[in-house]
């Protein structure tokens, strides 16, 4: 049988988005040494069935559409953090300890359905 | 009930970061120029997308993914009849381990002095650093080194500058056993040089190293939650 497509315009399609977390607006700028902030960036964007192959899915992402196509209660795929980076952190603690630590998956590079 | 959600979110984050809450400090620490140097290294290695072991600080040549600076919490030492005649400055350092987590293993201790830029030329050539591990506890403020109570680690004659000291075992069983950590007795000797020709004034020498005398404690330590040993870089 025929599967409707529906239609997203390329805007809404999934694709990362720039977030910048600044650690001031959280307050924690006051124990934070460095970064100021960074680019965390965030997924965002619909996964339609008619581009899930072009739109960096995963085969899980692939059939899902899939079925959402056939079965409209089925939740469409989603769109999700496919590559992330680490950052590092110079923070201070209670102790007056200056601390140098390594944070993996901090920051969004790719975003896939 | 949102500000309590954001509060509790916050909360388990910071757990994640090693920390009970979040840290408020009265005055921000000045951060040493190995961490500033390592932190830019990295920054530039992820702003160039080049691949990185956060489990390994190439720096330093050894396995770790936290560094901690600790500052040292001890005080100088003014015996009323001093150690030695010639005993130009003592001083007790003490560093607190206990930010170290239990399943975080230790890597690198190195102890920092930094006697100040002009120690040598201030005090002439005739200098002596003596750095003992204290092995028993002591009142504060009435200690008086005997032999027997402190174990002598390292001496260097003509110190100057920066030193660097291994202290890793040293840190190792202060971590294990907090309560045997006693601190670090720390002694600079001086002979008058009389033959040298200096117009040398020790107690003025003395007092100026004891301003410009700063101590430190770098500790590198490997979470294992965090560097698994059979991860294989992709």
């Amino acid at each position: 049988a025929a599967i409707p497509v529906p239609k997203a315009s390329c805007k809404n399609l999934c694709h990362r988005h720039q977030l910048f977390i600044n650690f001031r607006d959280l307050g924690w700028h006051k124990w934070i040494i460095a970064p100021k902030g960074f680019m965390a960036n965030y997924c965002h964007g619909d996964c339609p069935f008619s581009l899930t192959v072009s739109l960096n899915s995963s085969n899980y992402a692939f059939m899902q559409a899939l079925m959402q196509a056939v079965d409209p209660e089925t939740p469409q795929a989603v769109c999700i953090p496919s590559k992330l980076s680490p950052i590092s952190m110079l923070y201070q603690d209670n102790n007056d300890n200056v601390i140098l630590r390594h944070y993996e998956d901090m920051v969004v590079d790719e975003c896939g359905c | 009930a949102l500000g309590q959600a954001v509060q509790f979110q916050e909360y388990v984050f910071l757990q994640f970061l090693d920390l009970d809450k979040a840290p408020s400090p009265q005055k921000f620490q000045p951060v040493p120029y190995i961490l500033k140097k390592i932190f830019q290294d990295r920054e530039a290695a992820a702003t160039t997308g080049v691949s990185q072991d956060l489990c390994y600080v190439k720096e330093l040549g050894v396995r770790g993914n936290v560094l901690r600076f600790l500052p040292d919490q001890g005080f100088f030492l003014y015996p009323k009849k001093p150690f030695q005649a010639s005993s130009c400055l003592q001083k007790l350092l003490y560093f607190n381990l206990s930010a170290i987590k239990e399943r975080e293993q230790l890597t690198l201790a190195q102890l920092g002095l930094d006697l100040g830029p002009s120690s040598y030329y201030n005090l002439g050539p005739e200098l002596e650093l003596a750095l003992f591990l204290v092995q028993e506890p002591h009142v504060w403020g009435q200690f008086t080194p005997k032999p027997g109570k402190i174990f002598a680690l390292q001496s260097v004659p003509w110190p100057q500058g920066a030193l660097r000291f291994n202290l890793l075992d040293v840190a190792k069983d202060w971590n294990d056993n907090p309560q045997k950590n006693f601190g670090l007795f720390l002694e600079i000797l001086v002979k008058e040089d009389r033959d040298s020709g200096v117009n040398f004034q020790p107690e003025d020498a003395c007092t100026r190293l004891r301003r410009s005398l700063h101590a430190s404690l770098l500790v590198v330590t490997l979470n294992s939650d965090q560097c698994h040993p059979s991860r294989k870089r992709r």
